[in-house]
């Protein structure tokens, strides 16, 4: 897979969060995710705290990024 | 070590949603 692939589909899933487009997601546009995919509230209060690396409340591009290269290649940081 | 044991708790959690992520694009019923 490309890494322009991976960029596309990053944006993609951000803006599939991210629907008003402010630019970042909220604790609360990850709640509203919750009829949509098979996740309880927990699992996905669970993954806004594990993307929000800073714990400033909000998911940037950056951010949510990054966990999803942690998805597709493990936990390794280079 | 606990951490370790939530770090691989929360990769699963991760690995789920990016999935249903996944298979929401792809249209999958």
């Amino acid at each position: 897979v490309g890494q322009n692939t991976i960029l596309e589909k990053t944006h993609e899933f951000f803006q599939m969060c991210d629907i008003e487009n402010k630019g970042f997601i909220s604790r609360r546009d990850m709640q509203r995710l919750n009829g949509g995919l098979p996740l309880s509230a927990e699992e996905l209060e669970n993954v806004f705290d594990t993307l929000d690396s800073d714990g400033n409340g909000y998911l940037t591009l950056e951010e949510f990024s990054s966990g999803f290269s942690k998805f597709l290649f493990g936990p390794e940081i280079s | 070590d606990p951490n370790m044991k939530a770090g691989a708790a929360n990769e699963g959690v991760l690995a789920n949603f990016f999935n249903s992520l996944l298979s929401k694009k792809t249209g999958a019923p």
